[in-house]
């Protein structure tokens, strides 16, 4: 059928332009203008002003399948591992889900498995005490998986309801540090029974495609079961998660959108879909 | 591959004895795709297609090497050239002592690479100073502090100090009770649109007046990487990049973008977490890595 009307070969250019611009990568950019192409077609889109809706209403369904907030429920002490690569700002988001959790009336300690890098367990306890939260910490150089036993083991003993585990950045490439994290799971596994309950790998919304291969390599060593996406407040628009989502399906639970405590939002499809075509 | 992919495509142009516009279209579009793939800025590709083709179109085909052959040597050539020299040197020109400054996105690497550099001019008989700024992130000083003495280099900060321009205003007299000659200065992480924070290093900057203003960026860096090295260079002023954790996987397009939208040099690699992984930059294998 003849394409006619306002959509052209100009329009559609600057459409797959914009969403490569957002890190939604050639690929998927280019699968979505197809579809738009198809919706146009079909007579969908009869007005210029259209084309932006529908590209939104597609985005937002390949994101509403992964907008699963985070339930802390059934299991006591709720254990939350955290991992992602070097800088993505992992500390700061456990402080945040802390103070949110704590909001939400739940008894938090953090869990400073971060052993390496310098003054590490000196930021996370910074953030623990302006929240007025618990803190289990060893020396710097000792085993994060130990850190992480006898976090758990405190927070049985003083009635936590959430542990939320720190630990060090780590490039998905190293194979002893994906070893490292194994072992810390499989002992958070031994002490918690049926943990952890939540394995958060966070990625940076300034990354292309990388974080693509981050997810995967992370996924693959040590299944993981929740996203969150920090950095929000640049200009980065984090399009690599529309990939993510249809490659690996992994519930986003929330996004960052600055350096502070509140700039932590639940992960909406819709809102999403709004930014990135913004 | 893409050298494999080109030989493909050039097979039935072997005959014909030189590249024109419609024999290389396809290939360009291949280009494309492993460029953008690489997270080079589309813009930026745009324009280097254009000069690949400039240079491509008319060119005859040796008897000696395979159109696909030559065309990828254009290709890879063209891309080495636009990288940069291999030997942007840190400019430490005139009487000592020379300030450094670090600057860049929040976790791009500031603090780690302010040590790696410290460590660098150190093995060469410097006498370097590092310094924090960074009155904002937790724990921030206490990192710098605890690298500077793993390097055995003297630090200079103010626990408790809010204002990062009285730091830097105090550090000069630091240097001289030390005898440092260079004065490596750490800044907080901070966004490129944060109009306050911009305007917080553009004082800063001139109250340390430095002879390096260095951007570190994450190797891992999508499309925003030359919004980001726009607008820092033209804000602040930036003399030269360094790419950090580039020992992951990203093809690290970010480099091409960088490069192209300032003109400025990239003058050293992050290629790990510890402090002597700090290297050269070398365009040639930079241009490999991103055209996969
Ligand atoms: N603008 C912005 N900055 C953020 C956000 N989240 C974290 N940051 C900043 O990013 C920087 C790195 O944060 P960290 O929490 O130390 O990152 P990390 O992943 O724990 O880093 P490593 O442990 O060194 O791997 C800090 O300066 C944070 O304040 C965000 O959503 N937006
Ligand atoms: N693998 C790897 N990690 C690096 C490299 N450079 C820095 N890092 C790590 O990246 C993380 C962030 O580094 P920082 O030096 O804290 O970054 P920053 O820019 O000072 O962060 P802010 O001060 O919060 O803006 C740390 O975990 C570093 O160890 C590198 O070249 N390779
Ligand atoms: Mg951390
Ligand atoms: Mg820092």
């Amino acid at each position: 059928a003849a394409l006619k009307g306002p959509l052209d070969e100009n329009t559609l250019r600057e459409i797959e332009e914009a969403l490569i611009l957002s890190d939604c990568g050639v690929e998927t950019s280019t699968r979505l203008v197809e579809k738009l192409k198809e919706a146009w077609k079909k007579g969908h889109l009869k007005d210029p002003k259209d084309v932006k809706k529908v590209l939104r209403e597609i985005i937002g369904e390949i994101l509403k399948s992964v907008e699963r907030p985070l339930r802390i429920d059934n299991y006591r002490p709720f254990t939350i591992l955290t991992l992602g690569v070097n800088g993505v700002g992992k500390t700061t988001t456990v402080a945040k889900i802390g103070k949110a959790l704590i909001s939400d009336g739940k008894k938090v300690l953090f869990g400073a498995c971060d052993t390496f890098r310098a003054a590490a367990i000196e930021q996370l306890s910074e953030w623990a005490e302006r929240l007025g939260a618990e803190i289990v910490k060893h020396k710097e150089g000792s085993d994060p998986a130990a850190v992480a036993y006898d976090a758990i083991k405190a927070a049985s003993a003083r009635n936590v309801d959430v542990v939320i585990l720190d630990t060090a950045g780590r490039l998905h490439t190293k194979s002893n540090l994906i070893e490292e994290m194994k072992k810390i799971k499989r002992v958070i596994a031994r002490e918690t029974g049926s943990g952890p309950h939540e394995t958060l790998l966070i990625l940076d919304a300034t990354n292309g495609q990388n974080a693509i291969q981050q997810v995967k390599s992370f996924h693959e060593a040590l299944t993981v079961s929740g996203l969150a996406i920090t950095k929000l407040d640049g200009t980065a628009k984090g399009g690599f998660i529309l990939p993510v989502s249809e490659l690996f399906k992994i519930p986003i639970r929330y996004i960052c959108v600055g350096e502070k405590l509140e700039d932590l939002l639940p992960f909406s499809a819709e809102e999403f879909s709004k930014a990135l075509l913004e | 591959r893409l050298q494999e992919r080109f030989e493909t495509l050039f097979k039935k142009i072997k005959g014909q004895g030189k590249l024109t516009e419609e024999n290389i279209k396809e290939a360009l579009r291949d280009v494309r795709i492993a460029l953008l793939e690489a997270d080079v800025n589309y813009k930026v590709v745009k324009d280097f297609l254009e000069k690949v083709k400039e240079k491509a179109i008319g060119q005859g085909v040796l008897t000696s090497i395979t159109p696909g052959q030559l065309f990828i040597k254009i290709v890879y050539d063209e891309l080495t050239q636009l990288l940069g020299s291999s030997h942007s040197p840190l400019n430490l020109g005139g009487p000592p002592p020379h300030p450094i400054m670090l600057i860049g996105l929040q976790g791009s690497g500031k603090t780690t690479t302010a040590g790696k550099l410290a460590l660098f001019l150190r093995k060469k008989g410097k006498r370097p100073l590092l310094i924090s700024t960074d009155t904002r992130r937790p724990a921030a000083m206490e990192q710098l502090k605890k690298i500077s003495s793993q390097i055995d280099v003297p630090f200079f900060s103010f626990e408790g100090q809010k204002d990062p321009l009285s730091i830097c205003k105090d550090a000069r007299q630091y240097a001289i009770k030390t005898y440092s000659d260079v004065l490596i200065f750490d800044t907080a992480g901070r966004l490129h649109i944060d109009e306050d924070l911009l305007e917080e290093l553009v004082e800063q900057k001139k109250a340390i007046s430095p002879c390096e203003v260095l951007l570190t960026v994450d190797g891992m860096t999508g499309q925003d990487a030359l919004n980001i090295a726009k607008a820092f260079d033209e804000k602040i002023g930036v003399t030269g990049f360094i790419l950090t954790k580039m020992d992951g996987d990203a093809r690290g397009g970010a480099a091409l973008s960088i490069k192209a939208v300032t003109g400025k040099p990239i003058k050293f690699i992050g290629t790990g977490e510890k402090l002597d992984c700090l290297e050269q930059f070398h365009p040639e294998r930079i241009a490999s890595r991103i055209l996969g």
